[in-house]
């Protein structure tokens, strides 16, 4: 097995406390980022509409053009769903690019499936907003490695505001 | 004089008239996103407006919410976004994305990523107040979204992040102090805004530096090609350089362009709160005057702006004010003593090329 996001940090934020273990029978949502194809390409396309300079500045790709360049191999695709219908995810989601997979499971299922995870919950202030996350790493078959960028929902906690009241500035010798 | 940052302030610091609105006859569209979980509540754009919408017409409405709201108290910061992203981009259709109420198990910048990739039709221009420290997310994270963003320049969408309110910002790496880079502020394709406040906070005057202004040079993606003489421009010509060991040189550096981010009166819980800052305000200032730019370049039969940076250093900043005084906040030690970058003539990593004279960015906008 290989573990997809070995350099990402996964102390508490400031602010969150834990609510323990989740019970195993519960349900989460986990979001699955496929690997694309032709980034490379897509990386060109970028520049070529918008560079001013370029005879295709401002000819905009939609959609579904986008969707026919990066959308995953069929290898990807059948790897990836095998691996994930074994294991119990069921009610999974799509996009229109087909690049993300978003799929429910219960929690014992998770924990069998990216080994090493261990949800619990986490609250933080005054709004009680509450998560369900990993601090721990997982790993994934290494068969996955090709179709499998990352997991989303494990690690990484909704971010905190960073506006600021300042105190009314005082300009010495100007309005009372 | 004034007593803080309301829609006549900025309208008027930026030269927009009465006239400079939407036309209501396009399908010109603009978003403000955030995920703090935080409600947007109609009532207080409506007391908003009310209070401070008099001079200039306005929509008083959001066209769409996406996200669960209402139930809970509104956030700040949702209130301000949509605030000025209606007062900077008045009488366009505007879509608010908040995430309250998604499951505990989804993380909302995904979900909304997600969004950007199942709907065809989206709105042009999106202004984003999301940023962690580069160094805390997995490189198969950052990469990949990354790549999103690259999707949503190849449609032609604008995203405009805040670039983040701890200036250079500061870690420690194996005992020596360095800066420390934000993302999605340092990703090459998308547009980052800095901060400035005024150099009287009363008086609508030159501008300087706002100290909080995220700004420097990423630690994981290259130097776009976009950038690289402005870049070397800035590091040859800046007198007040940090010592090099601070940041990486190569990196992509930001913002690209700066507002007002300081002292700002926002209507939350239909509460007046006066001097809110951040980089989360001057955000949407400027995604709205995008978004009139915009107006004008359907007007004309013209594509919208999309991906804006390559235009941007192309036109070395034609359009903004040049900010020129003032640095950003840094570590706190003998060798820096708190100060980061600092602004000079032409691009700098504290205010980019500088904020929106509207008039001027229109003529440069507006040709093909």
């Amino acid at each position: 097995s290989y573990s997809p996001e070995p350099d990402q940090q996964r102390t508490l934020p400031p602010g969150w406390v834990s609510l323990g273990r989740v019970d195993s029978e519960e349900e989460l949502s986990l979001t699955f980022a496929l690997r694309q194809q032709n980034v490379e390409r897509l990386s060109k396309l970028v520049q070529a509409v918008s560079d001013p300079g370029s005879p295709h500045y401002g000819k905009y790709l939609t959609l579904e053009d986008v969707a026919e360049l990066v959308r995953p191999s069929p290898l990807t695709f059948r790897t990836v769903q095998k691996w994930l219908s074994a294991a119990g995810a069921r009610n999974c989601h799509s996009v229109t690019t087909q690049d993300f997979l978003t799929c429910w499971l219960s929690v014992r299922q998770a924990e069998l499936l990216l080994s090493g995870a261990e949800f619990h919950r986490y609250v933080r202030g005054p709004a009680e907003i509450h998560v369900i996350r990993s601090l721990r790493p997982y790993q994934l078959p290494k068969a996955l490695a090709p179709h499998v960028d990352f997991v989303g929902g494990l690690h990484r906690f909704p971010p905190t505001s960073s506006l600021r009241q300042r105190p009314e500035p005082q300009v010495s010798g100007t309005v009372g | 004089l004034h007593l803080g940052v309301t829609p006549s302030v900025i309208r008027q610091r930026y030269n927009l008239t009465a006239q400079d609105v939407g036309s209501g006859t396009t399908n010109n569209s603009q978003a403000c996103a955030q995920f703090l979980e935080q409600y947007f509540h109609a009532s207080d754009l409506a007391e908003f407006m009310r209070l401070f919408g008099g001079n200039f017409a306005h929509q008083e409405s959001v066209a769409r919410v996406v996200g669960q709201q209402g139930r809970g108290r509104a956030g700040i910061e949702a209130s301000l976004d949509v605030e000025y992203l209606m007062s900077a981009g008045a009488n366009i259709s505007t879509w608010v994305y908040s995430s309250p109420g998604r499951h505990e198990s989804q993380e909302p910048f995904l979900q909304w990523l997600l969004l950007l990739s199942n709907e065809s039709a989206l709105p042009h221009v999106h202004t984003v107040s999301y940023g962690d420290d580069e160094d805390s997310l997995s490189s198969a994270y950052i990469q990949r979204v990354n790549t999103e963003f690259m999707k949503a320049a190849a449609r032609g969408l604008t995203l405009l992040f805040a670039s983040g309110d701890s200036g250079a910002g500061c870690w420690s790496v194996s005992r020596r102090h360095q800066f420390r880079p934000s993302f999605p502020a340092s990703s090459p394709y998308v547009t980052t805004v800095g901060g400035t406040s005024f150099q009287n906070p009363f008086r609508v005057t030159t501008e300087i530096v706002d100290y909080i202004s995220g700004g420097g040079f990423s630690n994981v993606f290259p130097q776009p090609s976009y950038q690289e003489e402005a870049v070397a421009q800035f590091l040859s010509s800046s007198p007040h350089l940090p010592p090099s060991s601070y940041f990486n040189a190569s990196g992509r550096a930001y913002p690209d362009v700066a507002a007002l981010s300081d002292g700002y009166w926002v209507v939350s819980n239909s509460v007046p709160i006066p001097w809110v800052s951040g980089t989360s305000a001057s955000t949407p200032v400027f995604g709205g005057i995008l978004s009139l730019i915009n107006e004008h370049r359907l007007l004309s039969g013209l594509p919208p702006l999309g991906f804006l940076n390559p235009r941007l250093y192309q036109q070395r900043g034609a359009g903004l004010f040049d900010v020129t005084r003032g640095c950003h906040e840094s570590c706190l030690n003998e060798e820096v003593q708190g100060q980061g970058f600092c602004s000079g003539p032409g691009w700098d990593p504290v205010t980019g090329w500088g904020t929106p004279n509207f008039p001027a960015l229109l003529k440069a906008l507006i040709k093909p």
